[in-house]
């Protein structure tokens, strides 16, 4: 463990709480995607199935836990308890468009053709695209709350920091998962434009509306 | 070499 993954996990957390406060307070899930928060969920079922079996730490346990937690959470929230307030007609971005590239890539390329093995890299490929579908309906609408901007800053620092950590981890202990590494790369890059949007104009105080 | 399938990251 180093310092990297822990504020990167943190940030991860803190990202997941700000989205559930902001629907919870507001009541609302007005400009959030919910096939973004579908994806996640499918990410975290898809990773964690090793929880009960493959003991790492309290820690790693717990995390798991609240993370699978706050995905279902927040899904049920979207689609259950403020379903009304669901703007499903901006949320259209095809799942299947993003579905069948990372299920036929994750059998494709993996580091042993076994299910459990399967599940975690589609698990990591899947998360590198989640976000698109949120990113594709902030672009439709062409704005975005600023509680949601702040969501998407944290949730997007969190594997920028976890590129630190396995830089860091590559040069102190030789770990490389080359998997996780060019994923969380892809995932990173697309949240370029947010950052810079969110640099230039949310920390001015401005509301984030695109040109 | 095999790698290590341990994958104690979240």
């Amino acid at each position: 463990m180093n310092v990297f993954r822990i504020l990167g996990d943190v940030s991860h957390l803190l990202a997941m709480v700000i989205l559930l406060v902001k629907i919870w307070r507001s009541k609302s899930c007005a400009g959030i995607s919910g096939k973004s928060q579908i994806l996640f969920a499918l990410v975290f079922t898809s990773r964690y199935l090793d929880l009960l079996t493959n003991f790492i730490s309290i820690y790693n346990t717990v995390m798991k836990v609240v993370f699978l937690l706050c995905a279902y959470v927040t899904v049920y929230l979207i689609y259950g308890k403020f379903r009304k307030t669901f703007d499903s007609e901006n949320d259209s971005f095809r799942l299947e468009f993003l579905l069948v590239p990372v299920i036929g890539l994750s059998f494709l390329e993996n580091y042993s053709f076994t299910p459990t093995e399967i599940l975690w890299t589609f698990s990591i490929y899947l998360e590198s695209v989640a976000i698109l579908p949120q990113l594709f309906m902030i672009s439709k609408t062409g704005e975005a709350e600023t509680i949601t901007t702040h969501y998407l800053f944290f949730l997007g620092l969190y594997r920028a920091l976890y590129l630190a950590n396995w830089i860091w981890r590559y040069h102190t202990e030789n770990f490389y998962d080359q998997i996780a590494v060019v994923s969380g790369v892809v995932q990173t890059i697309f949240y370029c434009d947010f950052f810079y949007l969110y640099i230039t104009k949310v920390l001015k105080g401005k509301k984030l509306s695109l040109p | 070499e095999p790698k290590d399938l341990s994958h104690d990251e979240l």
